[in-house]
């Protein structure tokens, strides 16, 4: 990691942040939570605190713009560059600023949150069913004002769930008409328009008037971009508008036609021969929970990394389950400490080219480089039968302090229960609890004395019922214990997992030597004899396991319920699938004072 | 419908088509992210200089330090990214 010129950090850890306006992309409740999550990962370890405020000055001011946006230092229009953000300090320092040329989503395509309707909130589902038709973007058909709306569930017909989507005749942000819809045809500078428009600006966000005359009230607001709104081109933010006629032909759907790069791209009137007015369909998009979390820790004072994994490494990639890397933690830690511990410090007067980590209470377990195990070439004659494999030791072990409390610990790396006691571990410790015995929390105990050689950050754990065998999970990595003799690290390819999975945050046994392994909002099922998964795997564990978080930190079976645990919380569901319960960690399952 | 004419290419209005070279691409990238400096690039041999801020470049963004401009880091140049230097303030 690296920090900047001097250590730029701030003088107190109660940072504030304002959001000065809103992409049109996206609903503003998904921009601020995505905000509200990415300065989460910051706050999770540090002492930082972060608070939205809504008037004046803020420490962190957050804006969207385009090209030259008020700073001297131009975005770029469409890709290149996506965002930047100034070190801490005063004035301009701390701000991060997103190119609103780009198409902000939450990195797998747009989000089109519904209003009113009946499914409170909740995203467009697509493709649904409505009378007997597919549809693959919002509509109109079945209403005659015009709105269009979409399905939240893959059939209205079946569920009849429907909600608003974005549009200019529903809402509008920012401005000051306490978000009024537009008024069509409404005036301005005497010529009359029946949409949004550009006219007037020079930042090219689209607008209208709440009222019939902009001239006479002055009343307007900032258009949201519908789902079918084009990206860059020259109509940006316009919905296309199908049928389209191109090259004499008709077109109901977006087309890469005319074009050498596969890019789709659709008309924004109903000619595109006469009017040449276009844009690029919607893409993936960049998450804007991804580029805030990096853009905030240039805001927290951290520059860019060049560990490729790293938040803080300068390329954009999707990651649907993230976890922050190590790098990142050592870098927010070097300059504020961590959560619970010293108050900021002043770092070392003369910051070597790699700043020497601030000692906290307990020594920061090395993160070691695992020997990453030879990928396996399809065909390859390695197979997944257990092969011996003389165990690395991939982390020294680390002295652990018997007397560590697990109530005080905010989460656990991984819980699972093993010969009949339930375990709880964190950073190269860890305690367990009997329901049998009344014995109450068993340890702190030193991971490393009872599994030599598994790192100290695990990610997830189970005990084979019928082999009692343990595996445990890092990263891509696992390991399978017979007592102390150990197999592994090899990489959880070998069981059939691809690369999207990057970590496995738990783990169900089931009957039949199987076990579902979670990672992000997937699962696969591990037959555990032949090591390998099932096919038809991954499914989305949203399609079984409803009601549960989907970025659970730990799944754990316990007494024969289904345990999905985030943040301090809990969620304990049935082997009928039914959500029975919701409680904390550390008082309901460790029973902490 | 398999094409019965070959496809037409457009030249879309206000399409932001790159009409710099690749060379062009890589002093513009190479200086905006803190590289290399205007005083470096303009003194001394050009290939040097470049060939010393590509290897930099290479380094910090974890590619092969090969000084060249190769496939990878070209497209590692292209690639969407954030706007804060790598380098220097």
């Amino acid at each position: 990691f690296l920090t900047f010129e001097g250590d730029l950090k701030w003088d107190h850890t109660d940072l504030t942040y304002r959001v000065m306006n809103y992409s049109p992309d996206l609903d503003p409740a998904v921009i601020d939570d995505a905000f509200k999550r990415a300065f989460r990962v910051w706050s999770d370890v540090t002492p930082l605190t972060f608070t939205q405020i809504h008037s004046g000055e803020a420490d962190i001011m957050i804006m969207f713009g385009s090209r030259e946006h008020g700073d001297g230092y131009p975005f770029d229009g469409k890709d290149g560059l996506l965002a930047h953000a100034f070190p801490p300090g005063r004035g301009i320092q701390g701000d991060a600023h997103f190119d609103d040329d780009e198409l902000w989503t939450l990195g797998t395509g747009i989000v089109v949150k519904t209003r009113h309707g009946n499914a409170n909130g909740a995203n467009c589902h697509f493709p649904f069913i409505f009378e007997g038709r597919s549809y693959s973007r919002c509509t109109t058909e079945g209403r005659r004002d015009g709105l269009p709306w979409c399905a939240t569930t893959a059939s209205y017909d079946r569920d009849k769930k429907y909600g608003f989507c974005p549009s200019e005749l529903l809402y509008t942000n920012g401005g000051n008409s306490d978000g009024s819809p537009c008024t069509f045809p409404f005036i301005f500078d005497g010529t009359s328009y029946d949409a949004c428009t550009t006219d007037g600006r020079s930042d090219g966000y689209r607008w209208c008037a709440t009222t019939a005359s902009f001239d006479k009230d002055k009343k307007y607001g900032f258009c949201p971009n519908r789902d079918t709104a084009v990206i860059g081109g020259n109509s940006q933010g316009d919905p296309c508008v199908f049928p389209f006629t191109f090259l004499g032909q008709s077109y109901s759907a977006c087309t890469s036609q005319g074009r050498q790069d596969g890019k789709l791209w659709c008309a924004t009137t109903s000619n595109y021969d006469t009017d040449k007015k276009w844009g690029f369909c919607p893409d993936r998009g960049y998450s804007i929970f991804l580029v805030a979390a990096h853009e905030f820790g240039h805001s927290l004072g951290l520059d860019h990394s060049s560990v490729r994994e790293a938040l803080m490494y300068p390329m954009y990639s999707y990651v649907q389950d993230f976890q922050l890397h190590p790098d990142d933690v050592q870098g927010i830690q070097y300059l504020y400490g961590r959560g619970s511990g010293p108050a900021p410090t002043a770092p070392a007067p003369v910051p070597t080219e790699e700043p020497q980590p601030v000692p906290t209470e307990d020594p920061q377990p090395v993160p070691t480089e695992d020997p990453q195990p030879l990928p396996t070439e399809a065909g390859s004659t390695s197979t997944t039968e257990e092969e011996e494999e003389t165990p690395e030791p991939t982390a020294t072990p680390i002295p652990v302090d018997p007397s560590r409390d697990a109530c005080e610990e905010k989460n656990f790396d991984a819980i699972t229960e093993i010969n009949g006691e339930l375990h709880f571990f964190k950073d190269g410790k860890y305690w367990t609890h009997s329901s049998f015995w009344k014995s109450g929390i068993q340890g702190a105990f030193s991971v490393a004395d009872t599994w030599p050689g598994l790192p100290a950050a695990i990610d997830a754990a189970f005990q084979d019922v019928l082999t009692k065998r343990v595996f445990f999970f890092a990263g891509r990595q696992f390991w399978v214990f017979s007592g102390k003799s150990v197999l592994g690290p090899r990489g959880i390819e070998k069981l059939g997992i691809g690369k999207e999975a990057s970590r496995i945050s738990g783990a169900l046994q089931r009957g039949r030597g199987k076990v579902l392994l979670f990672s992000g909002e997937n699962y696969w099922r591990l037959d555990v004899k032949v090591q390998r998964v099932d096919k038809g795997y991954p499914r989305a564990t949203d399609d079984v396991f409803t009601g549960v978080p989907l970025d659970a930190r730990n799944v754990f079976l316990y007494q024969d319920k289904y345990h999905f645990c985030r943040g301090s919380f809990y969620w304990r569901m049935t082997p009928r699938y039914q959500v029975d319960r919701v409680g904390y960690v550390k008082y309901d399952i460790l029973q902490c004072p | 419908p398999v094409q019965s004419k070959p496809q037409a290419v457009v030249t879309f209005p206000g399409e932001l088509v790159s009409t710099l070279s690749d060379l062009e691409l890589a002093e513009r990238y190479l200086l905006r992210f803190g590289y290399t400096t205007e005083v470096e690039a303009r003194t001394g041999s050009k290939h040097v200089s470049l060939s010393k801020a590509l290897r930099k470049m290479q380094k910090q963004l974890g590619l092969e330090e090969t000084g060249e401009l190769d496939a990878g880091t070209l497209e590692a140049m292209r690639a969407p990214r954030c706007g804060v230097p790598d380098v220097g303030a």
